[in-house]
């Protein structure tokens, strides 16, 4: 038996709406300890790790480890169907070939579930090894959001470049080129509006803007986002769920021919 | 000219 309940099911529909226009199918794996999901995109440039911790949710059991492979545009409509605040429960039985989502709105005068058939998906699991990063940004969320929508519309790659000093964007192509430099502030008051940077070496790397914007759909999951660079190898783009866990997306650089 | 690399050249089949 599986059951995982969340008090308000916004924090779902968000987590949704961050990996929806990467993925089309997912599997997610329950275990004791929380429920993991790891994916590439179609064109496998980038990967998506999910990690929704068992102790975040407001009820959790998980007697056996189960995977359960689910079509998120169906996902998304059923979580369209509850209202912000229901509280929400996921239940499948073991070896079940569906998943239950059953929507409690807040005042218990409305109860609806929602049955999903489950999808034998056949994922590859990538090994993701641990790395020291040479740069590691922290950011506003909306800033990062922002700079990726408008430099998307100069080119379809966007450099990123990291120094001590701060962080340059860049983008360039036929209407001319655009660049966005941040720097690292000296306000600490306010956490979530400050960017930090801690750097080893600086690090200048170049990423395709579709991806970057599609990450950004995570926005609304939290103020502050994490960009973690070292020479040739993916950039991880880490938001928080909060009190749950994170979703990491790793995107692969465009590299010289 | 910078092409796309894949994020298989990264990480390896588990």
């Amino acid at each position: 038996m599986f059951e995982a309940r969340l008090d308000s099911s916004v924090t779902l529909k968000k987590v949704l709406e961050a990996i929806k226009d990467l993925l089309n199918d997912a599997s997610f794996d329950c275990s004791d300890t929380g429920i993991q999901l790891q994916a590439m995109d179609n064109s496998h440039v980038s990967l998506v790790s999910l990690t929704l911790k068992s102790d975040g949710f407001d009820k959790y059991r998980c007697d056996r480890n189960i995977t359960m492979g689910m079509n998120l545009a169906s996902m998304v409509k059923i979580l369209k169907c509850a209202n912000n605040d229901d509280t929400v429960t996921i239940k499948a039985q073991d070896d079940a070939d569906t998943v239950t989502f059953m929507f409690e709105s807040k005042k218990q005068d409305k109860i609806s579930d929602y049955a999903m058939k489950l999808m034998n998906l056949d994922q590859e699991h990538l090994g993701i090894p641990d790395t020291d990063f040479s740069c590691v940004i922290r950011m506003p969320s909306i800033e990062f959001a922002r700079i990726c929508r408008d430099l998307a519309q100069f080119g379809e790659s966007i450099g990123i470049a990291c120094t001590k000093e701060g962080v340059k964007f860049s983008a360039s192509g036929d209407i001319g080129s655009a660049n966005v430099k941040i720097a690292q502030t000296s306000n600490f008051e306010k956490e979530e509006e400050s960017v930090t940077i801690e750097m080893q070496e600086p690090v200048a790397l170049t990423f395709a803007c579709q991806y970057l914007n599609s990450f950004t759909k995570a926005t609304p999951l939290s103020p502050q986002v994490q960009l973690s660079m070292s020479d040739n190898v993916p950039l991880v783009v880490e938001y928080t769920v909060p009190e749950l866990g994170h979703i990491r997306y790793y995107l692969a650089p465009k590299i010289e021919e | 000219n910078k092409s796309q690399s894949s994020i298989k050249d990264f990480f390896h089949t588990k």
